[in-house]
């Protein structure tokens, strides 16, 4: 099993919509 | 000239020196009031003393995902390897796993108190220490919370609902007063156990939850940094998202700053960018969030990957691996590819883990290529410049950021 570690998620917002079945990623998420 | 163009915009320049964390704290980036502030564990924002190594780090990473990686084989053939795994990990003094290298602050009880959890979407259950602590406990930066000083704390009995939203093998029963139990057992041994219970949590001065689940440590051993506890955010019955579904509907996001000494968020409910792209959780993982990778750029360059690769064996995210795990063939294009743009710089011997690794001892400045991965539904994540790159030994030793698995049905 492959696993996107959180080194690789840095500044993204990283968005978990469990109700939708989703998973969202938007640039810049921490400025 | 288009084609320089081209080039140019696939060459990430860095500060050699701003790969290594800053020694002093900078919050300023992060002002939200209904958000929770994010923290490196071992960071400066942290205040404690840190004499840990990124040696050690990934090492710990490393036990992290070989127990990940058992838990996930048990799930999908049912004959009970994580177990055997689990004995087979060696335990390591002062090493968690299954927890995040990240930490937020929650209040819990009425009235309210302050506790650093590491929060982790590789988890479940929540809980953090708590007194008489009638077995042990480490030391830890906040005082321990004290059910008997919280007007809003229960005992949960063992023939209640709730006692079964934990999973069976972390279940029991107080044969004396029939109070639920947990106990959870992470790869290397480590672990918490005590009082499955009920207690008010307030995230913000907008954001509380009456009535959550969580254990009241008894008996906790490993090392969790000076955290409380840990803050589960696993798809699982048992976690903060689950038991808040009708509150949040299963929706948290969080931003991981880009180096230990700044400070991100973690937010609950659908406080979330516009502008974000979406890619479909796989079902097939009861315990992690399951993503398809699909593809990765090098440079601007697609690398040829046969998609089957990475198909065959599917994928998490996790906020506490810090290294990307990737199929031996994936990985081996991504560091062929890098590397091949790396020829300005002297290589060096690789870690344990890491083995494409350079040494910047001589430069003030580094060119490397950007990265990117794709995923399924058309998501292309551009690695931050911070991610691509991880300082096992300061500048003497930098390394690429992912890491093969074992083989690629792994």
């Amino acid at each position: 099993f492959g696993i996107f570690g959180n080194h690789q998620q840095k500044t993204y917002e990283v968005i978990y919509d469990g109700a939708n079945g989703m998973l969202g990623f938007a640039s810049g998420g921490c400025s | 000239v288009e084609a320089n163009e081209h080039i140019k915009k696939h060459v990430l320049t860095l500060e050699v020196n701003s790969l290594l964390a800053s020694d002093s704290c900078d919050q300023s980036m992060i002002d939200k009031a209904s958000s929770l502030q994010v923290l490196h564990k071992y960071g400066p924002c942290m205040q404690v003393l840190n004499d840990r190594s990124h040696v050690d780090f990934l090492r710990q990473d490393q036990l992290r995902v070989d127990s990940i990686q058992a838990r996930l084989s048990k799930n999908s053939s049912g004959h009970g390897i994580f177990e055997e795994m689990a004995t087979k990990l060696p335990a390591q003094s002062g090493i968690a796993l299954g927890t995040g290298n990240y930490v937020v602050t929650v209040g819990l009880g009425t009235p309210k108190e302050s506790f650093t959890l590491e929060f982790d979407t590789g988890s479940g259950i929540t809980w953090t220490q708590c007194q008489p602590c009638s077995g042990s406990c480490y030391p830890q930066k906040e005082q321990m919370f004290d059910p008997a000083k919280s007007t809003s704390y229960n005992n949960v009995s063992c023939f209640s609902a709730s006692c079964n939203l934990l999973p069976a093998s972390e279940r029991g029963c107080s044969a004396s007063n029939s109070t639920c139990l947990y106990r959870v057992v992470y790869g290397d041994q480590s672990y918490s156990q005590g009082f499955f219970a009920s207690e008010t949590l307030t995230i913000s001065s907008s954001d509380v939850v009456t009535n959550f689940m969580f254990g009241c440590g008894q008996n906790n051993d490993g090392l969790f940094g000076q955290s409380a506890g840990l803050l589960g955010l696993s798809p699982s019955s048992e976690s903060l998202p689950s038991q808040t579904a009708e509150k949040y509907q299963r929706q948290f996001s969080y931003c991981l700053p880009s180096s230990p000494s700044s400070t991100g968020y973690l937010n609950f409910g659908g406080k979330v960018s516009q502008t974000a792209g979406f890619t479909p959780l796989s079902p097939d993982f009861s315990f992690y969030y399951g993503i398809d990778i699909v593809g990765i750029c090098v440079g601007g360059s697609q690398l040829p990957i046969d998609p089957s690769i990475f198909t065959t064996s599917g994928a998490i995210i996790d906020s506490g691996t810090v290294i990307t795990r990737l199929p031996p063939t994936a990985y081996k294009a991504l560091k062929e590819a890098f590397d091949g743009k790396m020829s300005n710089y002297p290589k060096t011997n690789g870690d344990e883990l890491l083995d494409t690794c350079y040494d910047f001892s001589n430069y003030t400045t580094v060119s490397f290529p950007d990265v990117s991965v794709s995923f399924k539904g058309g998501v292309e994540v551009d690695i931050d410049p911070s991610g691509i790159l991880y300082p096992v030994d300061g500048v003497k030793m930098v390394c690429l950021a992912f890491a093969a698995n074992m083989d690629d049905s792994e």
